[in-house]
């Protein structure tokens, strides 16, 4: 599915520069279930956004389902993004002047989909996350967790191939955290292809590989 | 230091309500390091905000020091927090266009200290957290565990008597999370009064008190 050759990622600092990622090669294969873990500030959400191209590589090649994306303009990388990858926010970036339903329903508001059946599957969402009864509140009403239960619902309205996580459990507790990985298995079963960072040991266990990261090294 | 005395907080939904609290009765004692634990939506931030007077509870009575803090006004209540309570909130909540040395210096810009004494605790808190030379980005050139640590900087440089901080580590990888707990235990040796949020077991057992809460009541 995926594939990142010699890619590096580069921020300018003072007179000097911050390496986010350095020269990193990885591949996804089909299917697969994979934990991304390390310090803080070792590049794994940076890596993330360049395998979901959020962000470009300073340079380097990312190529999906064989397509080198960087040839792409950016509205048909968005056009792949959107129909294909589901993505899971550190930062959950939930868009505050909009419903916890218009939230979760947001990936397939740009799509053919017809009205009733957006509605439909935005409730099936929230319900699959414990917030059925939430959707009209607005996301500034919601503690941590359940803003986080809303980006994981929207993550999987358009049942995305691919899911890229960062940190999906962070903000809950071990119930709830359990839910989400059940849900994840289930998906995982399904023949989803997944991908996860985590600092949680009990989440990295559930994949099936953990890749580690650290100063922007991947091994 | 604290007491809360039959404190609810309600907001409207819909045609009925949610109880975030529900008639909570706590004491927390001078020097006491104490962990509250819960489900996602238990009521834990609102707990919090209540105890540090950022929110006012719909019924009941918030004590600090022995003062009916809903007696005060609003301007008051500002500056006896911003002089004793240091504050760690769950979503950071930095300001984007400070840099990072001028989010930490916050809590003392409007205080008599003079500019030179505060770019040194500026300096000194973001060393304590790992990030000392960072203070010139904004947080958005940060990660979300970096970002954090500016978070838990900001909220020491005016060395509070007493400690807020919710989740505190929730974003941390193990070695950053030890870090930061061993900073929270010298504090408390120090003399400190600390009460944290959070769903980390490990976290929960370096209190000394564990402050369960459930659908908004606390046990
Ligand atoms: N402004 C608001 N309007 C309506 N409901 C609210 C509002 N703020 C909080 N709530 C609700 O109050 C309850 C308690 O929220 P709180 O943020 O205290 O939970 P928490 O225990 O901190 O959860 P988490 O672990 O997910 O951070 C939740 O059900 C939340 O949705
Ligand atoms: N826009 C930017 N400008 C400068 N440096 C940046 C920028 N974005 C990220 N960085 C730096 O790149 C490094 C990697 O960041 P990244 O967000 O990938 O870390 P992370 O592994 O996800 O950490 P965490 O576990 O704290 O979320 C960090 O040192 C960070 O400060
Ligand atoms: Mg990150
Ligand atoms: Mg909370």
């Amino acid at each position: 599915v995926f594939e990142l050759q010699d890619v590096s990622k580069v921020y300018p600092m003072g007179d000097g520069e911050v390496r986010a990622l350095d020269h990193v090669d990885l591949q996804i294969r089909e299917g697969e279930f994979s934990a991304i873990i390390g310090p803080s500030g070792s590049g794994k959400s940076t890596l993330m956004h360049i395998m979901g191209f959020m962000d470009q590589p300073t340079s380097g090649k990312v190529l999906f389902d064989g397509e080198d994306m960087s040839r792409l303009p950016s509205n048909k990388r968005a056009l792949v993004r959107n129909a294909k990858i589901g993505f899971v926010f550190q930062a959950f970036n939930l868009l505050p002047k909009l419903s916890v339903h218009e939230n979760t329903a947001l990936p397939l508001r740009y799509t053919k989909t017809p009205r009733k059946i957006i509605a439909e599957r935005a409730r099936a969402a929230l319900e699959m996350v414990g917030l059925a009864n939430r959707g009209d509140h607005s996301p500034g009403q919601l503690s941590g967790g359940q803003r986080q239960r809303v980006a994981i619902a929207r993550a999987l309205i358009n049942e995305p191939r691919l899911i890229l996580a960062d940190e999906p459990t962070g903000n809950l507790d071990s119930e709830n955290a359990a839910l989400i990985m059940d849900l994840f298995d289930r998906l995982h079963a399904d023949g989803r292809t997944l991908v996860l960072v985590t600092h949680d040991n009990e989440v990295a266990e559930h994949a099936r590989r953990q890749i580690r990261v650290q100063d922007g090294h991947v091994h």
